[in-house]
């Protein structure tokens, strides 16, 4: 649960 | 990771691929662009600079670096290889990409998740890369003959950015994971530049015939 970027995307 | 996932990231490694392949095999970048080139090698630089601090997994690490050095050795071999920097339609490709690079930068420092460098070199990259396809998309309108390649190469771009669309309403909807706002417009915005285009490659790929941009 996150509301911001998880950054674990490309 | 859900299918939508995957199947954006591996036509994203295709488009890089087709380009590679064009120039390595053909020895030609003809109707590529090199500002574009040189956007695409700025947005991965400043987006992956986690990469050695902040491990995903594995598969996030070796896309990464794919990306870093594919988009590198691409502007390398446009710019200085011999053979293919000839077929370089320099005259042709004269959007002044700069003019893009300092608004992504000033909206990034001033809209962005956390005001931190790493945070705001990623928000200026999704920026960045939401408008990377415009000096493409003006060389192509110029040529208008677009090789079958040079054509690949930007559906895969564009069909990349759609599927990770998909990718976040899925996530959205299974996940508790939700993307930022700023991200969503910029993958929107980026899909949209796209769209035009799409409409043409697939009225000559539905007729068979050669694709070609309207005047």
């Amino acid at each position: 649960p996150t509301g911001g970027n998880l950054h674990d995307e490309l | 990771m859900n299918i939508f996932r995957l199947a954006g990231d591996m036509t994203h490694l295709f488009s890089v691929l087709v380009l590679l392949l064009k120039i390595h095999t053909i020895k030609s970048c003809a109707g590529i662009s090199l500002k574009t080139q040189e956007l695409y090698a700025i947005v991965f630089a400043t987006r992956y600079l986690d990469i050695f601090t902040n491990h995903i997994s594995p598969y996030n690490t070796i896309m990464k670096l794919i990306f870093l050095g594919s988009s590198f050795s691409i502007v390398w071999y446009m710019r200085y290889h011999k053979i293919v920097r000839r077929s370089y339609d320099k005259d042709q490709d004269t959007f002044r990409h700069y003019i893009l690079i300092l608004p992504c930068l000033i909206l990034a420092l001033l809209i962005n998740e956390k005001f931190t460098f790493k945070e705001v070199m990623w928000t200026f990259s999704l920026y960045l890369e939401a408008v990377a396809i415009l000096p493409q998309l003006v060389l192509l309108q110029r040529t208008r003959n677009i090789d079958n390649l040079t054509g690949q190469y930007v559906f895969l771009l564009g069909a990349y950015r759609a599927l990770y669309i998909v990718n976040w309403i899925y996530r959205y909807f299974t996940e508790d994971h939700f993307v930022h706002w700023i991200t969503w417009v910029c993958g929107l915005v980026q899909t949209l530049l796209c769209a035009d285009f799409f409409y043409y490659y697939f009225q000559s790929w539905k007729n068979n015939m050669k694709l070609q941009l309207p005047a």
